[in-house]
C-alpha cells in the first residue's frame, strides 16, 4: 500500500491511498484502502490521513476518521491523535501498521506501530526526511 | 499564503535493516525522495493539495518496489487486484475504487470517480467500465509481474495463508 497526504498554499489538505491488496488474497476481499474515513481521509477542520497495514484492523477501528474526531472533538493535536489511534487503540487488539498525516497549519505526523515504514515528507523551506525503519 | 507540506508512505510493516541488502535500502529511499518531491513541487507551484497527492501516488504506483499499480501482489488466482482512495480536505468529495485488474495508475481512477461520478465507491467490472469511458489507460497482465512479488507468492500459493506484502505470514482469520 502506498499513499499521500498533502496542503497547499490555500490551506487546503487532501488525502490519496493506493493498494495492490494481500498476496495470496482471495474472494475479492477489500482491505481499507478504498473505504473512506477507515484508510483514507481528509477534512480542512482537522487533518488528512491516509494508513497502511493490516486492512481488517483498520476497517473495525475506523482508523482516520478517528484520528480526525480526536482532534475536532477532544482537541487533541496532530501527533497526539495519532499516536493515541496507533500505539494504544490498534496495538490493543492487534491491527499492525501506520499512518501519516498533515493538518492545514503543515504539521506532519508519521505514526507506525511497526517494525518499519517506508516514507518522507517534506515542508517549505525544509530538507526532505526518508525513512524506512524505527 | 499558507505553509506547504507533503507526507508519503510506501507500506509498513516488518521492515528491518536485515531484511533489506543495502541495495534494496538506496533504491527505496531513491524511489521515496523522488516521489516526495514530485509532490512537493506541485505545490511549490501553486497546485492544489489534490493534485499534489495524486502525483505521488502516481509515481508510486509506477514503482516495482511498493504495493500498488505495478508493484501489486498477486491473489490466489494469480491475479492483481488492486483498490485506491483519493478526498479532498475542502469539500469532503472522495472518490474509490476496489477490486480492479488492469488500471495502470488507480489512483488517478479515484480522482475521475471524484470528479465525474456520482458516487464514492465504484468496484470490479463497472470500476473498469467507468475507467474505459473516461479514457484511462490500461496496462497488460504483464505490465503487473514482478518475480520478487511472484516468489512471495509462490510461498504461499498452494495455502489459505494471506500476507500483507511486508510482514510474516499469518493464520488466516476471517472476521
Amino acid at each position: 500500500t502506498v499513499g499521500a497526504v498533502a496542503v497547499d498554499q490555500e490551506g487546503n489538505v487532501a488525502s490519496a491511498t493506493s493498494t495492490g491488496g494481500m498476496t495470496n488474497k482471495r474472494y475479492n476481499r477489500i482491505g481499507d484502502t478504498p473505504i473512506i474515513g477507515s484508510g483514507t481521509y481528509a477534512n480542512n477542520q482537522t487533518c488528512a490521513i491516509s494508513c497502511t497495514g493490516h486492512g481488517e484492523f483498520f476497517i473495525r477501528a475506523v482508523v482516520a476518521y478517528d484520528v480526525s474526531c480526536l482532534m475536532e472533538y477532544k482537541g487533541y493535536t496532530l501527533q497526539k491523535a495519532c499516536e493515541e489511534v496507533v500505539l494504544k487503540k490498534l496495538v490493543k487488539f492487534g491491527g499492525e501498521g501506520g499512518l501519516i498525516a498533515v493538518t492545514p497549519s503543515a504539521e506532519v505526523a508519521l505514526v507506525f506501530n511497526s517494525e518499519g515504514m517506508y516514507r518522507a515528507s517534506k515542508s517549505t523551506g525544509e530538507e526532505t526526511l526518508v525513512a524506512i525503519y524505527k | 499564503m499558507h505553509k506547504t507540506a507533503i507526507a508519503i508512505h510506501g507500506g509498513a510493516g516488518t521492515i528491518t535493516q536485515a531484511n533489506l541488502s543495502p541495495e534494496q535500502d538506496k533504491a527505496y529511499r531513491a524511489a521515496l525522495k523522488k516521489a516526495v518531491e514530485a509532490g512537493h513541487q506541485v505545490l511549490e507551484r501553486g497546485g492544489s493539495a489534490l493534485d499534489a497527492v495524486e502525483l505521488a501516488v502516481v509515481h508510486l504506483e509506477d514503482s516495482p518496489l511498493f504495493n500498488a499499480g505495478r508493484g501489486s501482489v498477486f491473489t490466489k488466482e494469480g491475479k492483481h487486484e488492486m483498490d485506491a482512495a483519493i478526498m479532498c480536505g475542502k469539500t469532503l468529495e472522495a472518490g474509490a475504487l476496489a477490486g480492479v485488474r488492469s488500471i495502470k495508475n488507480p489512483v488517478k481512477l479515484a480522482r475521475a470517480i471524484m470528479e465525474h461520478s456520482d458516487h464514492v465507491i465504484l468496484s470490479g467490472y463497472g470500476a473498469e467500465e467507468f475507467a474505459l469511458s473516461y479514457g484511462l489507460e490500461f496496462a497488460p497482465e504483464a505490465y503487473f509481474f514482478d518475480k520478487y512479488r511472484y516468489e512471495q507468492w509462490s510461498e504461499v500459493r498452494d495455502s489459505d495463508i494471506f500476507m500483507l506484502d511486508h510482514t510474516a505470514q499469518r493464520d488466516e482469520k476471517f472476521g
